[in-house]
């Protein structure tokens, strides 16, 4: 099953994190 | 842009079929890889000296008692209400019949429930067929691991399987089997599922099935070896990603689809970093598990001597579930951490290699070590026909596709590099 909206992510690991991981694209 | 430059460079750059090519040279050389041969060890000196031949060497060994079950002679007749001969495979470390075989009556049950129906007078000096029919892996492998256990405790002489497996051309599946302590050890097998629904309907019609069946094996122990490849990060290098597949394969087929796809993408990830020198913050290590088949022994040893560093284990991974085109991950950990590698996979959009599946005991070794608390995840793939294949003949070079092969070498070796070299650990 596929979990945890991303509003719930962006409230957990911050948007500089998931900025980080997305410039590795 | 370092997904990208992985992608393109193993699907369709310079490294596009190696994956495949070299799966191909490996299973065509060795064959099976059982627990305890020669022939693995073998195949573990020729996988350290391929991976020294492209200028890695830091690579370990690390020595471990694995147990060596050779089959023998196995045939199974039915000669009441009519004489046919019957395909079958003993279990891993089942016991021998008697020279002339065990000759007895049969009593078919679909489930451990159904056995506990009848009275140990009922079951007393029969032949147990087990023929549940599959639905999944999980839920009806029970019977294949603890079938023999649970009808000789109740007084039966050798316990038979329908094989684990929604789909059959009359194969027989091998597999593991626990015996159980104070309960007599009898000799177990797995039959085709034409076979056992063919017993099924015979038996449901009331006629009495006698049959004959005779197994002969050996089994003593041998050492064997995990194999360690360390390729260094720059700035936690004792931080360790593991990425993971078993080199040993059951005593049929070639042991390509399990777990030689395993091995080979996580063989490649430091193979391909090197060559495209890419050096994440953590190391990476990429381990080949040795006697998986047989309980997990590599991976149980592994966790034992490793134990006081497992924090340094910031995630591990394995594929041990076919590398057919990958789709995703399933992950096990909190729910940090799953946000983290949800963002990792949206990466792989190219490829439609995004599902984040979240699974609490993944993997097969794995599950050994994240059960200890480290977080996880093992390859999703398109594998709906992997146990159509698995642990039969049918698991040769022919299951293997060239282009899943580059995918999932491609998403196994990139994601690894992402989890290993963003700035944050991934939390407990």
């Amino acid at each position: 099953k596929v979990v945890y909206k991303d509003d719930v992510c962006n409230v957990l690991i911050g948007d500089d994190l998931i900025a980080e991981i997305a410039s590795y694209e | 842009n370092v997904v990208n430059e992985i992608l393109n460079y193993v699907i369709v750059g310079e490294y596009k079929g190696q994956t495949y090519n070299e799966l191909a040279k490996f299973v065509d050389k060795f064959g099976a890889r059982p627990s305890g041969t020669e022939v693995l060890e073998q195949s573990i000196d020729y996988m350290i000296q391929l991976t020294r031949d492209e200028n890695i060497n830091d690579i370990t060994t690390e020595e471990l008692t694995v147990p060596h079950w050779t089959r023998g002679e196995e045939t199974l007749t039915m000669l009441e209400p009519r004489v046919k001969n019957m395909a079958l495979l003993g279990l891993g470390r089942s016991v021998t019949t008697p020279p002339e075989g065990i000759t007895a009556e049969i009593v078919v049950v679909n489930s451990f429930a159904e056995l506990d129906k009848y009275s140990d007078s009922d079951i007393e000096g029969k032949i147990v067929l087990y023929d549940p029919i599959f639905t999944t892996y999980g839920e009806t492998v029970q019977y294949r691991s603890q079938g023999a256990a649970k009808a000789a405790a109740k007084g039966a002489v050798a316990s038979l399987l329908r094989s684990i497996t929604p789909f059959s051309i009359n194969s027989p599946h091998a597999g593991s089997q626990y015996y159980e302590e104070n309960v007599p050890k009898i000799p177990a097998a797995a039959i085709t599922l034409e076979d056992a629904d063919l017993l099924r309907r015979i038996y449901s019609r009331g006629e009495k099935i006698v049959l004959n069946l005779k197994m002969f094996s050996t089994d003593n122990s041998r050492i064997s070896r995990n194999t360690l490849v360390d390729y260094k990060g720059t700035e936690k290098p004792e931080k360790l990603v593991i990425v993971s597949g078993h080199i040993d394969s059951w005593d049929v087929g070639q042991g390509a689809m399990d777990d030689g796809g395993g091995l080979f993408i996580s063989w490649a990830v430091p193979v391909i970093l090197n060559r495209l020198n890419l050096k994440p913050r953590r190391t990476i290590r990429s381990i080949f598990w040795t006697a998986e088949e047989l309980g997990l022994i590599g991976a149980k040893a592994y966790e034992e001597k490793h134990r006081s560093e497992a924090d340094n284990i910031n995630f591990i991974m394995e594929s041990d579930e076919g590398t057919f085109a990958p789709l995703g991950l399933a992950v096990a950990g909190n729910a940090e951490t799953r946000c983290i590698i949800k963002e990792i996979l949206k990466l792989f959009k190219s490829i439609n290699a995004t599902t984040l599946v979240e699974d609490d005991s993944p993997g097969s070794d794995i599950a050994v070590i994240i059960q200890t608390g480290v977080p996880g995840a093992s390859l999703h793939n398109d594998n709906s026909m992997y146990f159509w294949f698995h642990h039969t003949e049918g698991d040769t070079m022919n299951v293997e596709d060239e282009h899943e092969l580059d995918l999932g070498a491609a998403f196994w070796t990139a994601a690894a590099y992402v989890i290993a070299d963003i700035s944050k650990d991934i939390p407990r």
